[in-house]
């Protein structure tokens, strides 16, 4: 009956002064957190006079953190004798595919030494790096361009008195 | 690769503790019943031979439970359980008369009146481990920590509670007086209700 009270407890002896509180997650109504205010009502106030912020104490009520860890599952499949040896597997297995891999391409280089030939392909790669470009005039760039041929400067003779 | 380091296994029990028989108020028998909340026992039996450095139970600013052990140390007890003084015991005025007291200072005709504390009725509050909430528990609240938090001792305020944890709020129970009578209230309800916030008053804990 109480503006905004979403628990309230049963009527309880006063003596015991206290009450223990389980938090329950329906009270967060779909919130990480949210502010509550927790007050006491005596007997000999009615519930409409009853005012929870005049004597209230705010408390912040949260979800709380979850542990990612798996150290509890993973003891209860350790107790169930089962092993989580993926990890063991693929740190084994990688290694010795690669060992096996390298040995079988060096063998089968080793036979097929003798036919294999690509002294072609090689000539035509290293031929097109180092093309000799010729002569200018034999370029495409060029070819169609007038170049006057070179001639001597006129020298005037030179007297042996000079 | 590290494997999953597995603790040294704690002792536990799922024995409940068994009801037990006690004699109050000199004749009536009683059987009482412990209970378990949060780890701490309830009306549990007493021990046979009273251990003053038995622990007793205190209460974190946020309501949860830990068990303080009293230790000596120097010849002086330490952390033993509070002394709760005056808080609990009611103002009584004896009055006597002079054939009572026969003080030689005493007028024949007067009246003595002596101030005396009684002490609260103790049968079931013993039962409770916890130690109680007294005004010297309170705390100040407010922005500006002005407010007396009277009559809370716990929880504290803005302390976090978190789902599918058990706090104990905890209260001076005198607090509540009926106005007419000046008794100490019998029954009290305890209440949550929320709070609207403002978006800058928010709470941003680590999630």
């Amino acid at each position: 009956d109480i503006k905004g009270t979403f628990f309230s407890s049963e009527w309880l002896k006063n003596v015991d002064g206290m009450l223990p509180v389980t938090v329950d997650e329906k009270w967060l109504q779909g919130y990480y957190e949210r502010k509550i205010i927790v007050s006491v009502q005596p007997e000999n106030v009615p519930d409409d006079e009853f005012n929870p912020l005049l004597n209230g104490v705010m408390v912040n009520m949260l979800l709380g953190s979850k542990v990612a860890k798996t150290t509890k599952e993973e003891w209860a499949r350790q107790d169930a004798g089962i092993y989580d040896r993926e990890w063991y597997y693929v740190a084994l297995s990688i290694p010795t595919v690669v060992v096996i891999a390298i040995v079988a391409i060096y063998f089968f280089l080793q036979l097929n030494g003798k036919n294999r030939d690509f002294s072609d392909v090689t000539r035509s790669a290293l031929a097109k790096k180092h093309r000799v470009l010729g002569p200018i005039s034999k370029m495409k760039k060029f070819k169609n361009m007038k170049n006057h041929k070179y001639s001597e400067l006129p020298i005037s003779n030179k007297s042996s008195k000079q | 690769y590290k494997r999953v380091h597995r603790p040294k296994d704690k002792e536990t029990t799922s024995e409940e503790p068994k009801p037990w028989i006690r004699t109050i108020y000199s004749t009536q028998k009683e059987i009482v019943t412990p209970t378990v909340i949060a780890g701490v026992t309830f009306s549990a039996k007493p021990l046979a031979t009273p251990d003053p450095l038995e622990p007793w139970v205190s209460l974190n600013k946020d309501g949860s439970p830990k068990t303080i052990k009293p230790e000596i140390k120097n010849g002086r007890t330490r952390k033993a359980r509070p002394d709760y003084s005056t808080y609990f015991q009611t103002l009584g005025i004896v009055t006597m008369k002079y054939d009572e007291v026969q003080a030689h200072n005493m007028d024949p005709n007067d009246v003595y009146e002596e101030e005396i504390f009684i002490d609260e009725d103790k049968t079931y509050v013993s039962l409770n481990p916890i130690g109680r909430c007294t005004p010297a528990g309170y705390f100040n609240k407010g922005l500006s920590k002005d407010i007396s938090s009277e009559p809370f001792c716990t929880p504290r305020e803005n302390v976090l509670w978190k789902v599918d944890k058990t706090y104990f709020v905890s209260w001076y129970t005198h607090f509540f007086r009926d106005e007419n009578s000046d008794k100490v209230i019998d029954r009290v309800r305890v209440h949550l209700s929320y709070v609207r916030e403002k978006a800058d008053e928010k709470g941003f804990h680590k999630r």
